[in-house]
């Protein structure tokens, strides 16, 4: 796994053609609201429970 | 055939016979017939389950091996809890098109007999071999603590993904700061040569990431000049399980609970 795939896969699931620039200031003071940690939690517990089965 | 556990089981040629060139001129050239192979189970109410295992086209005007893929019914076969049904494939021929004007072209197959000459009963043949993954199979995990040597078995490798070290991420990328992703290394063993025939799915064993999970991340996305985080999940990036399998052929898949 490359970083560039990393990359890659991150755009085409956002539907990003470019990464998107933000700056520091953008994000210092930005708080992870509770739903938004929750849904990233719940993902999180499902990806480790769930396998997708390649070919 | 060869078998010691499944000696019950006799073989019969599939092929579809050279004699239809009599009929040539019923047929244009590029007459076929779709032939289908399925897996007969019967439930505990008696009724009849059908799976599809494998189908395709066959060319009318051509004889010889045709190869169906079967190994995943057998796989799963093979999990069934005892006592089981024995296997049984049902092989079937159907027209190519359906429709009130589709030929009847389909009734010309025929099925050789194993034997050259011997007009008894012609059926299709099951040819299996197994290999025991214990021997031909992954490891499962690599030793974190030794190097993975030359040649050693296929196994899953530990490798972590820094994503606070990747520039393009700076302020982009809120949750993980970092994942193990893993990676498939190492060599699978090769059957013996006798058994790789030259079937056209037998290629070499290759070591390759059989199932994979995704991964989410919370991300910022800008929008009306205020940052909001936005969770994303990221399909098939970390590798759950590495198998040794050939090019094509399913990995055999563990029954669910």
């Amino acid at each position: 796994l490359t970083e560039e795939q990393v990359r890659a896969s991150l755009l085409q699931q956002l539907h990003l053609s470019q990464v998107p620039v933000l700056d520091k200031a953008d994000v210092e003071d930005l708080v992870i609201p509770a739903h938004v940690r929750a849904q990233y939690v719940a993902l999180l517990h499902r990806s480790h429970g769930v396998l997708s089965r390649g070919k | 055939r060869f078998s010691q556990k499944f000696r019950e089981v006799a073989g019969r040629l599939l092929a579809s016979e050279a004699a239809l060139r009599r009929h040539e001129r019923l047929f244009q050239r590029s007459a076929r017939a779709r032939v289908t192979v399925e897996w007969l189970r019967v439930r505990d109410d008696g009724t009849n389950r059908t799976s599809l295992v494998d189908s395709r086209l066959v060319s009318l005007h051509e004889s010889g091996w045709k190869a169906f893929d079967v190994t995943e019914a057998v796989s799963l076969w093979q999990q069934l809890s005892r006592p089981r049904q024995p296997l049984v494939l049902q092989v079937s021929v159907q027209r190519e098109h359906l429709g009130p004007l589709a030929s009847d072209a389909h009734k010309l197959v025929r099925f050789a007999s194993q034997v050259a000459g011997d007009a008894g009963q012609r059926e299709p043949q099951l040819e299996l071999h197994t290999l025991d993954l214990k021997a031909y199979g992954a490891q499962g995990d690599c030793d974190p603590e030794a190097p993975v040597a030359e040649g050693a078995r296929c196994c899953r490798q530990e490798t972590y993904i820094d994503l606070q070290g990747m520039k393009w991420a700076e302020n982009w990328v809120l949750e993980p700061p970092g994942f193990l992703a893993y990676e498939c290394v190492g060599a699978c063993q090769q059957p013996q040569e006798s058994l790789t025939f030259q079937w056209p799915f037998l290629g070499p064993r290759q070591c390759i990431s059989s199932e994979t999970a995704s991964l989410p991340m919370i991300v910022g996305i800008k929008e009306g000049g205020r940052a909001r985080p936005q969770v994303v999940s990221l399909p098939n990036l970390r590798v759950q399980k590495c198998s040794c399998t050939s090019d094509g052929v399913p990995v055999p898949r563990e029954l669910g609970p």
